[in-house]
């Protein structure tokens, strides 16, 4: 573990916690993909199936356990809470995201590590998460005002992959592990699509402004 | 091997 990619988790955990409590605590929705939401609970699946197979250490259970959790109850909350699910942006988050699941997969199925169940859907998840914030970043720019717990949502959960590209840049030159390119361009891409969202969310912090995307 | 080397993160 090195503090990038502790920084990386505490980034990805603290995104969903405020997403969650932004969720419970506004009782609304608005401006949030259910599709992307929808898209990290099979990346978290689909990534996690070594749960039950392989204890790496504490931490890493438990923070699988938490990102299955969290990502399944914030589905579930846009889904059929009865008050948070009419906030809802139906009209709005139209992104066919089931359209980017079997090009994934196939992605997986032809491009691994190793031909192994586990690793194919490792790789999957790998392909998967990197383009499953695409539904959001639309959404973004569809919905006119973002609140700022949305705005501080998708900034930390950008950031996260981003800190988790210094953690494999320093892996590979201080522990000498080895050239992950598949985890490597999954995160470059997953990244690069938040480049813009990252340039006007630093801009409206910078000139303290309320956070608009262009249409 | 590749499994323990780049599985043990999230």
């Amino acid at each position: 573990m090195n503090i990038f990619r502790l920084a990386g988790d505490m980034s990805h955990l603290l995104s969903v916690i405020l997403l969650l409590l932004k969720i419970r605590t506004t009782k609304s929705c608005a401006g949030i993909s259910l599709k992307t939401q929808e898209l990290y609970v099979v990346v978290f699946l689909a990534r996690y199936l070594n749960l039950f197979t392989r204890y790496y250490s504490f931490y890493n259970t438990v923070m699988k356990l938490v990102f299955i959790a969290t990502s399944v109850c914030i589905v579930w909350y846009m889904r059929f809470h009865k008050v948070v699910k009419q906030t809802y942006n139906k009209d709005l988050d139209t992104f066919r995201h089931y359209v980017v699941i079997p090009p994934c997969f196939l992605l997986a199925l032809l491009v691994h590590h190793e031909f192994t169940v586990m690793e194919v859907l490792w790789t999957f998840s790998l392909y998967l998460e990197a383009v499953a914030i695409l539904p959001q970043l639309i959404l973004l720019q569809r919905t006119r005002n973002i609140d700022n717990l949305t705005g501080n949502y998708i900034f930390l959960l950008g950031a996260y992959r981003a800190l988790y590209l210094l953690n494999w840049i320093y892996r590979f030159f201080m522990e000498k592990a080895q050239a992950r390119w598949i985890s490597w361009i999954s995160g470059l891409v997953q990244t690069a699509l938040y480049a813009d969202f990252f340039y006007y969310y630093i801009k409206s912090w910078k000139n303290n402004e309320k956070l608009k995307l262009p249409a | 091997s590749s499994d323990s080397e780049s599985h043990d993160e999230l």
